[in-house]
């Protein structure tokens, strides 16, 4: 996964 | 992680278990859109499907859970437990005009074209519109509860603290995500009437009455 695409957030 | 988007959370975990009180409390869910409670169930089924894929961290994944189980839980009570309180005649918001348009977008504009991806792309897009049906049954109703108009104000406050947060995060991580930013600024547009009538109006101890 890229950096970007991560999706850490809620 | 930073205070900002925790601050953002709490607010958007506040706004939930006001709106499960006011229903839980009072036994009713006038006023309350039961369509938007559909597309935040929606909203959040598509974005956490990474609930078992990928492992953030224990505050993550326990806010994934809450969010799913709670819209449900919101939906139970609207359409099953205390249904005959449900306003049906008011909340009349055609919800397809949102889905289907966010659909399409979801498949043009987005960071990868694979099927998790499309679906968080969707769910970040829908969950910008979804508080519509519920802003225009408070048009439509031309008042909302006290309690409501404070799960209201919550609700829109988690994004607008998001904004801040990717505001942070770029300067100080290096870190953006176009898609999310431009979706949580739409979101948060769309409540700046409600804001500026909260603030003029239930701050002041009035009832949030709309100019019919």
């Amino acid at each position: 996964w890229s950096k970007r695409n991560m999706h850490d957030e809620l | 992680m930073n205070v900002f988007r925790l601050s953002g959370d709490v607010s958007h975990l506040l706004a939930i278990l006001i709106l499960l009180m006011k229903i839980w409390k009072t036994r009713s869910c006038a006023g309350i859109s039961g369509k938007s409670q559909i597309l935040f169930a929606l909203v959040y089924t598509t974005r956490y499907l990474d609930l078992f894929t990928s492992f953030i961290s224990p505050y993550n994944t326990a806010m994934k859970v809450f969010f799913i189980a709670s819209s449900y839980a919101t939906i139970y009570l609207i359409y099953l437990k205390f249904k005959a309180t449900y306003d049906r005649n008011h909340d009349t918001f055609r919800m397809e005009f949102l889905v289907l348009p966010v659909l399409v977008l979801a498949f043009v504009v987005n960071h990868d074209f694979t099927p998790l991806e499309i679906l968080w792309t969707f769910s970040i897009y829908l969950e910008s519109v979804a508080i519509l049906p519920q802003l225009f049954m408070v048009s439509k109703t031309g008042q909302a509860e006290t309690i409501t108009s404070h799960y209201l104000f919550a609700l829109g406050m988690y994004r607008a603290l998001y904004i801040v947060n990717w505001v942070y995060r770029y300067y100080f991580e290096g870190f953006y995500d176009l898609i999310a930013i431009i979706a949580g600024v739409v979101q948060t547009v769309l409540y700046c009437d409600f804001f500026y009538l909260y603030v003029t109006k239930v701050l002041k101890g009035k009832q949030l009455t709309l100019p019919a």
